[in-house]
């Protein structure tokens, strides 16, 4: 897009156009042309290839503005309450971590908090099996936070490294939804002296600005602690996250690019903005 | 809202004269604003505004709404001109058993929906079916079929995950067939459009089967890339419909615009929750107003 031309308004708004069609959304992609427009003047830039890496670095700033390295789990457990909305890729990321961090030698054990939707338990059940990890479950329609606090007990005391928790899709605009899963939280927090598990935000590459109300919405009603987003596979470049990160300041821990168990990565900002330009 | 934002914009106006050049830039800045908002492509949104601007200008400001009512109208009406007719059916027009075939991205809803779909046709019209799962990949996805299908009260085939896709939706159609079902539904895998392979796999059903009806399952919540996703799916396989799932939530769908003006099939379906009652006919005129916000 922008090799041979030369540094006019046009080009910036094709660059613009780039963004928006990215899914930055249309306050951040002015914003940030905005702002590699006056770095431009500033540093006096004439190549267009130097206009690039200015658009990638004004980019990678906002992105690496909120992203903190992962600490060790504060207690044994360490705790994992994996929420977002319908299909997003959820279970599927559950079973991505489990062996991630059996990779790292650690013990996983998971629990079935989907008591909702068909066929949910036999589907985490699969992905335990895939990582030899022990999955906690009760029958379809019994309570979510019962099997979680129970799971929760059994990894307490069989002294796993780390218990992953599922729980059903949902859209956050539904409010006894919501409700469930802020009884979810409370049972978790008032656990032995545990007062802190990671809540991670599951996000869909593919989703547009309404990712924007489902952060909103999660983090209000729960602390969100960390987002994962899905589906960089596919040809959506995920490009809301980048307002997301701005907005609420949450940092982005995994990156899911395919449906099977390795399918997963650190986030990495330096790549993840290689993936834009 | 934007109603707001185009009562400042034409705040001078009120009662006078026409609707200009200038304030109708203004105007449709602001109409931009909401579509891209909307999540409407850059592309679709550029064609979108300059047929608006074609009708609105020049118009007299009406006496009975403001200016900014007024290009709503222009553009609400041109939003639902092109969302198409409410409410077009299923095309069961053949011998039974009629074969529909669900496609679509992962996740976007297509199980459920095919459930959804079946109990639909048979608490209203009375019409058996068979439902199919052709997804051999993800795990306890056959199981799924089953348990929501269970749940519709309609049947379904009982596949094993080690067979071949093509294999099952044969056998599949003998039993529909045998069974004297009048439609079989055909529940795919989700995957991307640009898996060369599972496309072909698509094909290679389609050819095998030759269904009536080819539903695109798309989220309402999918931004820029629905182009490109609706495009893809047209192409290989020629859909006959879109259902638009999730709408339930606050997303404004923009999608819905974006997909329909790319590949110009009509929107059939509204997936609006998650239990099985959760489907309604496409309202134009509703999506039409909630991309507008
Ligand atoms: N291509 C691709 N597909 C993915 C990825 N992550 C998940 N999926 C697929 O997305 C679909 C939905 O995944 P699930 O794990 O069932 O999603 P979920 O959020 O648990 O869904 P619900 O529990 O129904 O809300 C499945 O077909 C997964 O294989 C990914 O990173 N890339
Ligand atoms: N709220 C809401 N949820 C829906 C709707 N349609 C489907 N879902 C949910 O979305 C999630 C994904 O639905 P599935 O039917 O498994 O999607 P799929 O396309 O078959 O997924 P794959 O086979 O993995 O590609 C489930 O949690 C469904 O309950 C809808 O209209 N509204
Ligand atoms: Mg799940
Ligand atoms: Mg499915």
């Amino acid at each position: 897009l922008i090799k041979g031309r030369r540094i006019d308004e046009e080009l910036f708004e094709d660059l613009e156009g780039l963004l928006i069609t990215s899914d930055f959304g249309l306050e951040t992609s002015v914003a940030i042309i905005e702002e590699v427009r006056q770095r431009h003047h500033r540093e006096m830039i004439k190549q267009p290839e130097m206009l690039r890496q200015l658009l990638r670095q004004v980019v990678l700033e906002r992105l690496q503005s909120s992203q903190v390295d992962p600490q060790p789990w504060p207690e044994k457990p360490g705790v994992i309450l994996v929420v977002g909305v319908n299909g997003v890729g959820k279970t599927t990321t559950i079973g991505k971590l489990a062996h991630y961090y059996r990779g790292q030698g650690q013990s996983v054990m998971l629990a079935a908090g989907d008591t909702f939707r068909a066929a949910a338990v036999e589907q985490l059940r699969l992905w335990g099996q895939r990582c030899d990890c022990p999955v906690i479950a009760q029958q379809q329609g019994s309570d979510s936070a019962s099997v979680i606090y129970d799971a929760h007990n059994a990894a307490m005391s069989r002294g796993f490294d780390l218990l992953i928790a599922d729980t059903a899709g949902r859209l956050h605009t539904k409010v006894n939804l919501m409700e469930e899963l802020k009884k979810i939280n409370r049972v978790l927090g008032r656990q032995g002296s545990r007062t802190t598990h990671e809540v991670w935000l599951v996000l869909d590459a593919t989703t547009g600005q309404n990712a924007h109300s489902q952060v909103k919405r999660f983090h209000d009603d729960l602390g969100v602690t960390g987002l994962i987003i899905t589906k960089l596979d596919g040809t959506a470049k995920g490009g809301v996250v980048v307002g997301l990160t701005q907005a609420f300041n949450l940092p982005i821990r995994f990156i899911g690019v395919g449906e099977a168990m390795e399918d997963l990565r650190p986030f990495d900002p330096e790549q993840f903005v290689e993936g834009f330009f | 809202a934007l109603s707001d934002r185009l009562d400042q914009v034409f705040k001078t106006l009120k009662g006078q004269g026409s609707l200009s050049e200038k304030n109708m830039e203004d105007a449709l800045r602001e109409v931009r604003r909401a579509l891209l908002e909307a999540d409407v492509h850059l592309s679709v949104v550029k064609s979108f505004i300059a047929k608006v601007k074609d009708e609105a200008s020049g118009q007299k400001v009406l006496n009975s709404l403001t200016p900014g009512q007024q290009v709503i109208k222009v553009v609400h009406d041109e939003l639902v001109a092109i969302m198409g007719e409410r409410n077009e059916q299923l095309n069961l027009a053949a011998q039974p058993p009629v074969v529909v075939m669900m496609v679509g991205l992962q996740g976007s809803g297509k199980t459920t929906t095919t459930a959804k779909l079946a109990k639909r046709l048979l608490d209203r019209h009375q019409k058996k079916s068979l439902l199919a799962s052709l997804d051999v990949y993800r795990p306890a996805a056959m199981e799924q079929l089953a348990t929501v299908g269970r749940e519709a009260g309609v049947d379904v085939f009982p596949g094993r995950p080690d067979a071949d896709p093509r294999d099952i939706a044969q056998q599949a159609l003998e039993a529909a067939r045998r069974g004297g079902q009048d439609i079989l539904f055909l529940d795919t895998a989700g995957r991307l459009h640009v898996d060369d392979d599972l496309m072909q796999e698509l094909e290679d059903i389609k050819k095998l089967l030759d269904p009536l009806e080819i539903l695109l399952v798309a989220d309402a919540m999918t931004g820029q890339d629905a182009v490109g996703i609706a495009r893809r799916f047209n192409e290989r396989l020629d859909i006959t419909g879109v259902i638009l799932s999730k709408t339930d939530g606050d997303a404004r769908g923009g999608a819905a615009l974006s997909i329909r003006h790319v590949t110009g099939k009509p929107i059939k379906f509204l997936g609006t929750g998650e239990t099985l009652s959760g489907l309604e006919p496409f309202h134009p005129d509703r999506i039409a107003s909630r991309i507008l916000g």
